[in-house]
């Protein structure tokens, strides 16, 4: 199965 | 005071239309280097980040960085409103509520529009991008791009972009049934604008909700090659080069467990 990942999760929250 | 003119109002009104589809309101952020816009849609799978550097515009002013907040649909309501060629001025005083948007026809000097726009305090979360190296790079005309997601999309709704040496291919897979398309790297000698360039240190292949993808593709307007950037299991960087600036897209990938 595929799972649609968020930006969040590569990206640091400023 | 902020001050900016572009001898073509069409260029603002393409970056514009470009993302009305997936962000609502956006801070366009005006400090001396130029304007610049980075944007999340409410899902948190793409991002959208614009650059117009001060080259872009025949006259520049920015004597204190300002966020301009703006809400999209009536930005573009307004933009609609000028011929592709009309001169577009825009300003805003440092600690004013409005931006002003002045179109000056070119084509007939005695016509002038002014129209005033209320400024929005947008709360944005901003993401701290990390610098990264693509293993994976193709480079192609934006509206082959266009074609090519627009086709698939029909078939379904996540689409794979295929990344090797020779050649990128694009998938879909839905009800319906599958399709893909493949385009082999070629130079087209002479041809440069229509050529499919391909760096691929490592292949690669990363999975998209087509949806985001289309998003991706409603700039090919903007300019005539788009460059799509990738490395296993991160965002896809797509972008657009302007002729002083870029408009690019990070769009989180579709996971295999």
């Amino acid at each position: 199965s595929t799972r649609q990942t968020l930006l969040k999760d590569f990206f640091l929250n400023l | 005071m902020f001050e900016a003119k572009l001898n073509e109002a069409s260029v603002f009104k393409k970056i514009v239309e470009s993302v009305k589809d997936g962000f609502k309101n956006c801070n366009f952020d005006c400090s001396e280097e130029g304007i610049s816009m980075e944007s999340m849609d409410d899902a948190h799978i793409a991002l959208v980040s614009m650059k117009l550097g001060v080259e872009a515009f025949s006259s520049y002013r920015c004597d204190r960085s300002i966020s301009l907040g703006l809400n999209i649909e009536s930005l573009l309501k307004v933009l609609r409103t000028a011929n592709n060629n009309d001169v577009l001025t825009m300003r805003a005083e440092d600690d004013g509520d409005l931006l002003t948007l002045v179109f000056e026809d070119s084509s007939n000097p005695d016509r002038i529009s002014e129209y005033n726009l209320k400024l929005l305090n947008i709360d944005q979360e901003h993401m701290s991008i990390p610098e990264q190296e693509y293993t994976a790079t193709v480079t192609l005309p934006s509206s082959e791009y266009q074609r090519i997601i627009r086709d698939l999309t029909q078939l379904g709704d996540s689409i794979t972009i295929d990344a090797a040496k020779d050649g990128v291919r694009f998938t879909a897979e839905g009800d319906i049934g599958s399709g893909s398309v493949s385009l082999k790297a070629n130079t087209n000698v002479g041809e440069d604008e229509k050529s499919i360039d391909i760096a691929v240190e490592e292949p690669v292949a990363l999975g998209f909700n087509s949806k985001y993808l289309t998003q991706t593709c409603k700039a090919a307007p903007l300019a005539p090659r788009v460059s799509l950037n990738m490395c296993k299991r991160i965002p896809i960087f797509i972008s657009y080069k302007l002729q002083a600036g870029h408009f690019s897209f990070f769009l989180a990938p579709q996971i295999s467990e």
